[in-house]
């Protein structure tokens, strides 16, 4: 199984 | 004053179609240079980011910076009710708290006016910064649409690996697993129904197929989609809005997280 990531991990907020 | 109108309304009618399911509620930012709007689902899985250029209204007119927040379904609902072929205006005075928006069939001399009420929103914007893609690829987008569609019968995620030889969208399932293998067209007769893949390094990632089916109805938007991949970043899938004259005018594009091995 794979783990869906949010996209927090990736971009930050402005 | 705010007032934006479009003749070819049939593209604001396709860009709510295209978001309406993934946000339900979300702000338009305003501004001289255009309409823009970002935002994630419930989920924070995935991202919509819409651009609107002042350029591709037939009018344009924004005499400061406006934040329309609303309900992006009961939009999506009243825009519906447009005609393919009407002429849509929307319209805000500068302390609104609520816009009109006005249809008017080409032929004929009525006027079909609403109001909706606006919202405020506490939007949470994400910082996306310019990204050097390893991967890049062009196809058809009811190629892609099919893509996303069959396989998601068979699997709830998809593999997109990318090599020198061609990419391939693999998934499996109780049922069994199947896959599609893309490469390069040769030629350039028909540019909407040309594969490109550029190739930077090889990448293979996964996403989950529900959110691309969804990204896949923005497919009448145009006629080509854009996939840019990396390792370990977002995928994103861009459809380019065009005018009559085939000049860009505006884009929707979606990111999505891949998902990770445990």
């Amino acid at each position: 199984t794979a783990e869906q990531i949010e996209l927090f991990a990736y971009y930050l907020p402005k | 004053m705010f007032e934006a109108r479009m003749v070819r309304g049939f593209i604001i009618k396709r860009i709510l179609e295209a978001i309406k399911d993934l946000v339900s509620e979300a702000s338009w930012d305003c501004s001289t240079s255009g309409m823009s709007l970002q935002a994630m689902d419930t989920s924070h899985v995935s991202l919509v980011s819409v651009s609107l250029k002042a350029d591709g209204f037939d009018k344009y007119r924004c005499d400061r910076n406006l934040t329309l927040g609303m309900n992006l379904a009961s939009l999506a609902q009243i825009v519906k009710a447009a005609g393919n072929d009407d002429v849509i205006t929307i319209k805000a005075p500068d302390d609104a708290d609520k816009i009109t928006l006005i249809f008017e069939p080409k032929s004929e001399t009525e006027t079909w006016e609403y109001e909706i009420k606006l919202m405020n929103l506490d939007s949470e914007y994400l910082g996306i910064p310019e990204t050097d893609y390893s991967v890049k690829i062009n196809l058809p987008s009811h190629k892609f649409q099919r893509i996303c569609r069959d396989l998601s019968q068979i699997g709830d995620s998809v593999t997109i690996s990318a090599a020198k030889d061609g990419v391939r969208f693999s998934t499996t399932g109780d049922l069994g697993s199947g896959n599609v293998k893309l490469n390069q067209t040769a030629s350039a007769d028909k540019p909407d129904e040309a594969v490109t893949i550029k190739i930077e390094e090889p990448i293979i990632l996964s996403f989950a197929l529900k959110y691309l089916n969804h990204f896949a109805r923005a497919t009448a938007l145009s006629p080509q989609v854009s996939l840019s991949l990396s390792k370990d970043v977002p995928l994103v899938v861009e459809y380019v809005i065009h005018d009559d004259d085939d000049d860009e005018i505006g884009y929707i594009r979606y990111y999505l997280a891949p998902k990770i091995e445990e």
